[in-house]
């Protein structure tokens, strides 16, 4: 099984 | 004062095609080097990135930075308006709540004009690390469109396994299991019939379909797309916008639960 990763685990907010 | 102006509205149209099903509103960055847009879709799974350059404009002009927070579903109504061959200005004066876009018709004996009131969106902008990609495949973006339409049907998810002999699309599902591979191409005789691999070491990523499906909504932009895979970091896919820029999407992987 996979789950979805989110972009804000490998981009970090400036 | 802003005012920057394309001699097809048809690129508008195009370009917002391609963003608008990720995103509802996203604030426009303009500057004298052009207009940037950068925003996240509402789950935070995938980033829109566009870059238009001043200089890929019929006339533009940023005398301060401004930013436009727009909602692209009125942006879209607007452009509806527009037949594809019109001439576009967009319009706004220093610290405006509104931005004018008007439309001319090549013989100058039809002009429209919209104003649209603008928004004040809480735009966080993501620091992008640089990434020595393992693998980058260029290939014909109606390919990509649609072996991300054909393997959507199977599954939610696709695999893209890539090595150097070729880039592998799999999805396995209810039904059973498809797979699609694409060799490189030897020679070609048109340029934007080829795929190329650019492979340092291979690669094998989990996406959601969904998204793809949504980024090739840019396929009217480009006749090549570029994906660029690493392990364990987002999907980037590229499409170039000829003489323009390009728009970017970066897609978080599924990983293993």
């Amino acid at each position: 099984k996979t789950k979805q990763a989110g972009i804000l685990n490998f981009f970090s907010k400036k | 004062m802003f005012e920057a102006r394309l001699g097809q509205a048809t690129i508008l149209k195009k370009i917002l095609d391609a963003i608008k099903d990720l995103l509802n509103e996203a604030t426009f960055d303009c500057s004298d080097s052009g207009i940037q847009l950068q925003a996240m879709d509402n789950s935070h799974v995938s980033l829109v990135s566009l870059t238009l350059r001043s200089d890929g404009f019929d006339k533009f002009r940023c005398d301060r930075n401004l930013s436009m927070g727009m909602n692209l579903g009125s942006m879209a109504k607007i452009l509806k308006c527009a037949n594809n061959e019109d001439n576009v200005t967009m319009k706004a004066q220093d610290n405006a709540d509104t931005v004018t876009i008007m439309f001319e018709s090549a013989n100058q004996e039809k002009v429209s004009d919209y104003e649209m009131k603008l928004m004040n969106l809480d735009q966080e902008h993501l620091g992008i690390p640089e990434t020595d990609f393992s693998c980058v495949v260029r290939m014909p973006a109606m390919e990509f469109a649609r072996i991300c339409r054909d393997l959507a049907q199977f599954s939610e998810s696709v695999v893209i396994c890539c090595t150097k002999e070729g880039v592998k699309f799999s999805a396995s599902g209810d039904v059973g299991t498809a797979n699609i591979k694409l060799a490189q191409t030897g020679s070609v005789d048109k340029e934007e019939e080829a795929v190329i691999i650019e492979m340092q070491e291979p690669v094998t990523l989990t996406f959601a379909c969904r998204y793809l499906n949504a980024f090739t909504k840019a396929t009217p932009l480009s006749t090549q797309v570029q994906l660029s895979m690493c392990a364990d970091v987002p999907l980037v896919v590229e499409y170039a916008i000829k003489d323009l820029g390009h728009i970017r999407y970066y897609l978080a992987p599924k990983i293993e639960d």
